[in-house]
């Protein structure tokens, strides 16, 4: 198995809080590159590493890819998961780091009323001051696809409480390796932080996101370009479109006619009314000699002299009618 | 293009991904100089195509003519460079690949 180069990810990072409040003021005018909605960190962050690779030819993460993965948010006895569908990593992209970026907020546990013990004439009532801001942990799980259960516990991240908000990012390589290996790609993740009711989260642009740095070794076969990103097909395959041609073909592109439809002066040359040469006679006689075969059969080249003779009278005996549809014959007349 | 050298050399190249309809999931670049080879490797050739050892020994026995139906060497690109892309995959997840050899630096006979 691959052993990834020792690269110490940073076990802790934490980003400046400016630049990525506000990530729409980072993207500027590349947020239309990423369509509508795709403008939140997670993409701040591909562009970044993008824009870092283009200025300086730096490698990102010593590969030769990165995979970024999105959440999908779900509630599941009060408690918020997020789901990460890691299926589109390709067999030949050997991980060397993944990372969890979340953004968390310093959470003050609320203050409560002491019951004042005596009432003394000027005494008040007062609140203690707040507790220290809650401990929260991180917990990641994983499960194969069709598993309805919880999943196994992959991990547990114990989270210092930040002293403002911000983006933290933590090393989960060993989680998703070992994730990987069992063929367990669908991770989720829960930021615990013990409270009854944290109160649900909504998906916002602060939703936390995973990037796998990976060395693609397919990417130097020939022609890698090609698996990524080529995807011709608009059509899932086996559910061909309304539009398809007529034979039913998968092929999508409108075939067109052949035959002339109307009667119109058709362009015969004067004088040559010899039907066009018959399909080369098969000397074995196989059946298909009847059907004009999809290839051309070879013939033995003639000889350089009757070469010349037979290029005339193959011209003269081949071209006697040309057939053009009825576009063509209209720009025609146009003309 | 017509007063292009008619010796094996680079040639320019812009691709538009949009031509070639992938812009709809490539996020950047929209375009970049691939560039292409294109040119003659007639004997005698001149240093400029890095002719390898046996291109020259090819385009020799051709020149002489002793066995018929050589052809004379190709010009193909020598040296190339990657190329970064940042797309979108099925799962529209933003990926970022380094795909090499995507534009040519230099051509040779081959």
């Amino acid at each position: 198995s691959h052993t990834a180069p020792a690269r110490s990810a940073p076990p802790v990072a934490s980003y400046g809080l400016a630049r990525d409040k506000d990530p729409q003021r980072f993207l500027g005018d590349r947020a239309a590159a990423l369509g509508p909605g795709a403008q939140d960190m997670v993409a701040v962050h591909m562009l970044r590493l993008y824009e870092k690779y283009r200025q300086r030819g730096a490698r990102p993460g010593g590969g030769n890819t990165v995979r970024s993965f999105r959440p999908r948010l779900e509630v599941v006895n009060q408690r918020a998961l997020y789901f990460f569908n890691l299926t589109s990593m390709q067999d030949s992209e050997m991980i060397l780091t993944a990372t969890f970026h979340f953004y968390s907020e310093p959470r003050w546990p609320r203050a409560h009323e002491v019951p004042c013990k005596q009432r003394a004439k000027n005494a008040s009532c007062r609140l203690l001051p707040p507790g220290l801001p809650a401990r929260r942990h991180l917990l990641f799980r994983s499960l194969s696809q069709n598993m309805a259960t919880q999943g196994l516990l992959r991990g547990a991240v114990a989270l210092a409480p930040p002293p403002r908000g911000l983006w933290q990012a933590r090393d989960i390589s060993p989680i998703v390796k070992a994730a990987r290996r069992d063929g367990e790609l669908l991770l989720s993740a829960e930021l615990d932080s013990g409270e009854k009711d944290p109160g649900v989260p909504r998906p916002s642009p602060h939703a936390p996101y995973i990037l796998i740095y990976a060395n693609d070794l397919a990417i130097s076969e020939p022609n890698s370009v090609a698996v990524t990103l080529q995807r011709y097909d608009p059509f899932p395959a086996g559910d061909p479109e309304p539009g398809a041609a007529p034979n039913n073909s998968t092929d999508p592109r409108v075939r067109r006619a052949t035959q002339a439809a109307g009667p119109f002066q058709d362009n015969e040359l004067p004088g040559l009314d010899e039907k066009p040469a018959q399909a080369p006679h098969d000397p074995q006689g196989h059946k298909h000699a009847l059907w004009p075969s999809p290839f051309r059969t070879l013939k033995p080249r003639p000889g350089r002299k009757d070469r010349r003779r037979k290029g005339q009278d193959t011209f003269a005996a081949s071209s006697q009618v040309l057939h053009f549809d009825e576009k063509t014959m209209q720009k025609a007349r146009r003309k | 293009q017509w007063d292009e050298p008619r010796v094996c050399s680079r040639r320019y190249l812009k691709v538009d991904f949009a031509d070639i309809g992938w812009n709809e999931w490539i996020i950047s670049p929209k375009s970049f100089d691939a560039y292409y080879c294109a040119g003659a490797c007639e004997f005698p050739m001149p240093k400029i195509v890095h002719p390898s050892n046996h291109a020259t020994i090819q385009s020799i026995v051709r020149a002489v003519g002793i066995v018929p139906g050589i052809p004379e060497p190709c010009c193909v690109p020598d040296k190339m460079s990657p190329l970064g892309v940042l797309f979108l995959d099925e799962n529209r997840n933003v990926v970022l690949k380094v795909y090499p050899n995507m534009s040519v630096e230099t051509c040779a006979c081959r």
